[in-house]
């Protein structure tokens, strides 16, 4: 029997939302510590690893081992009928092939159930090291958002380079070049972004970090990598999750993107670098 | 070749 009750019902939601587009369907793995995922993109340039540790939950059962492989578009549009401030439980029967989803209001005047069909999925399933990163960089996920939107306008690549002082993101296109630099910042400081185009020379924009917008920079050796900006926008799907996104980045390895769940675990998403030739 | 390499390039199944 495995069963799950979560009384922020939104951050499951969320969730669904940030994974659905890169992965279709996937396994979940529930075991005594938790409820998570590891499950590719079709083309295996990125990868999605969910964590929902058990003690985040407001009750959960799990007496052994279960592995649900769900269609996430499906779990989507059911977990799209709770409202926000519902409470979602999760139920599976041991060698079951449904998982229920129970949404229960405020109020607990209403309770609906939903029932899904489990799929067989056959899946590869990547071994991840524990990693040093040469650079480690938080910033505000809005922020981050908002530099993978502006710049997917103008290419289809992002070059991060991360030095001490900085982390700078550069793009080019046909119509011309763009590079967004955000300086190390501490409460207070101003953030710099420039932006380049062959039209109008170079803009400067100085805006004070009045959102909590602080990028910590944490650097072993500077790094420079690229990366395809359409997966890295659909990483950001996950923004509203966590006020901050943690990015690692080590030469000729993968970017880890990782979005923290308040009190309960994370969402990391894995993605190859553009390598030169 | 556009440059993309796979995730199976830096880890490997397990």
């Amino acid at each position: 029997m495995f069963e799950a009750r979560i009384l922020q019902g939104s951050i499951l939601k969320k969730v669904l939302e940030s994974i659905k587009d890169l992965v279709t369907d996937a396994n979940f793995e529930c075991t005594a510590n938790g409820f998570a995922l590891q499950a590719m993109d079709s083309s295996h340039v990125s990868l999605v690893a969910l964590m929902l540790r058990s003690t985040g939950f407001d009750h959960y059962r799990c007496d052994r081992d279960v592995t649900m492989g769900m269609n996430l578009l499906n779990m989507s549009k059911m977990l799209k009928c709770a409202d926000n401030d519902d409470t979602i439980t999760m139920k599976a029967d041991d060698a079951g092939d449904v998982v229920t989803f129970m949404f229960e209001n405020p109020k607990a005047d209403k309770i609906s159930d939903f029932q899904m069909k489990l799929m067989d999925i056959d899946t590869e399933h990547l071994g991840i090291p524990d990693t040093e990163y040469e650079a480690t960089v938080k910033m505000s996920s809005n922020e981050f958002q908002r530099i993978c939107r502006d710049l997917s306008s103008i290419g289809d690549t992002v070059t991060i380079a991360v030095t001490k002082d900085s982390v700078k993101f550069t793009t080019s296109g046909d119509i011309g070049e763009a590079n967004i630099t955000c300086r190390r910042t501490s409460d207070g400081d101003m953030k710099e972004e420039k932006v380049k185009t062959e039209e109008d020379g170079e803009k400067v924009h100085n805006t004070k970090s009045s959102e909590g917008q602080n990028v910590d920079i944490d650097l072993q050796e500077p790094v420079t990598l690229t990366f395809a900006l359409r997966y890295l926008n659909s990483f950001c799907k996950a923004t509203s999750l966590c006020e901050n996104v943690r990015l690692q980045l080590s030469k000729e390895l993968p970017v880890v993107v990782q979005y923290l769940i308040e009190d309960m675990g994370y969402v990391r998403f894995y993605l190859a670098p553009k390598i030169e030739e | 070749f556009d440059g993309q390499v796979g995730l199976a390039n830096f880890y490997a199944p397990g």
